[in-house]
């Protein structure tokens, strides 16, 4: 299949290649298209090929058929629902990050289950979303999902009560889910569930560290 | 050089690894090795590689020896001190967060500029390191850094301010920064900064979610 850093730097290229079609721009070489997303062109047509997408030699690539190719591949079911289950530190963090809505992730839901949370309202402009939300107890967690058709969970929950919130979401219906609980998920076929653990990202910058050491 | 993918599984390796000398375990194969990690054993093998490490076919790996060599790479300075700017949502969640201190980071340093965060002490327990850690001004970021000898830095706070803070840090002799903030850091050259953008990982959960509408 298609490599999650691929993946990752799909959206970045559709985003350069939408504001180039709005400036009347017709044909664009692969270098000068990489540059404008910040990877080497090489990666670049490597990145296309796997979409089976081939510039022209010497002419590059057609933007207004690329746009097209690219967002089909991205889906045009946006914006994507997402349903937080857990609004703590981790959680709240998640709600105000304005990368999630400038990328097509708007959140439909916020579930907890602690008394003093629940029933807390959140303004839109908070969420940047269209509507205000209020923080729902997990025993209306399926209606949620029913009423919003939301594809993605996300848990931040402690790890004790993870597998259990996410037994919940895949019975509503949820197939996508990103966990940050320090649990490993069991999930049926089907399901894809991505994990997070921001502990790698310090791992990698203390390799690097300790590898300079020895320079 | 080596592919991150890599070294965020070498830690995991070393895990098994020493209890699997603990149990006096003296030679084992890639397979078992492997499954005992959660990977294949083409892809273990080809880890190993990396390192220069190779087994014997037909007797596998000596685990004392494989031990030894993949703590020696990935650094005995541990614990690693990690100083974390901007105690917010996200700076909070990262603080009570166990994976970090269970692979040999300790948070050391507490930095923020909001009146009301400054001042605020957190326990021992709560940051499950060996003292207690009063969350201290900006103005105090490079006595922290010299007195702790902390080698990461963590940028927690809005994007307005990121830059300037990690100026700070690496005026101050860091020259390892994970940044959240959404924005692009400029560094000189031997600073190494690795980005998070959990949007990421919700773009490519929706891509594979779109790719399942055609099956
Ligand atoms: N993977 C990573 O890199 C990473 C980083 C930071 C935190 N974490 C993890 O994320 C999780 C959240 O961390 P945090 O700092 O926000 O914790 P927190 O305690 O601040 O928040 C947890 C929230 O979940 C709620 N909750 C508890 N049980 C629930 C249930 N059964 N159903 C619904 N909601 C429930 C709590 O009421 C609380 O609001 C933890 O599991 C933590 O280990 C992971
Ligand atoms: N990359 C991602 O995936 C991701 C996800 C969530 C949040 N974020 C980002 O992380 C950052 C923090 O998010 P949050 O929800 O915790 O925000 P927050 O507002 O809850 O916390 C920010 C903290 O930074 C402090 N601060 C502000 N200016 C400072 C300065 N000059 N020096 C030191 N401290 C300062 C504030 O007092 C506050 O405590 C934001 O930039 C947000 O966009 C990124």
């Amino acid at each position: 299949g298609i490599p999650d850093a691929t993946v990752a730097r799909l959206p970045v290229y559709h985003r350069v290649l939408v504001s180039l079609s709005a400036a009347g721009v017709q044909t664009v070489s692969s270098e000068a298209l990489a540059a404008k997303c910040g990877v080497s062109s090489a990666k670049f047509r490597k990145d296309l090929s796997y979409l089976g997408s081939y510039g022209t030699r010497g002419v590059g690539y057609d933007v207004s058929y690329l746009t097209y190719h690219i967002s089909r591949e991205l889906g045009s079911s946006q914006p994507w629902g997402v349903v937080i289950v857990g609004v703590g530190n981790l959680g709240r963090a998640l709600i105000s990050y304005r990368g999630f809505t400038s990328r097509g992730f708007a959140i439909v839901g916020l579930v907890d289950n602690h008394p003093d949370v629940v029933g807390e309202s959140l303004s839109a402009s908070e969420l940047a979303s269209a509507a205000d939300l209020t923080i729902r107890p997990l025993v209306d967690l399926e209606a949620i999902v029913g009423d919003t058709k939301a594809q993605i969970g996300v848990i931040a929950t402690p790890a004790d009560c993870a597998q259990g919130v996410c037994d919940r979401l895949v019975a509503a219906g949820i197939r996508s889910i990103l966990n940050f609980a320090p649990v490993v998920l069991e999930v049926p076929d089907g399901v894809e569930v991505r994990k997070v653990d921001l502990a790698v990202e310090l791992q990698i910058l203390a390799f690097h560290e300790q590898r300079r050491g020895y320079e």
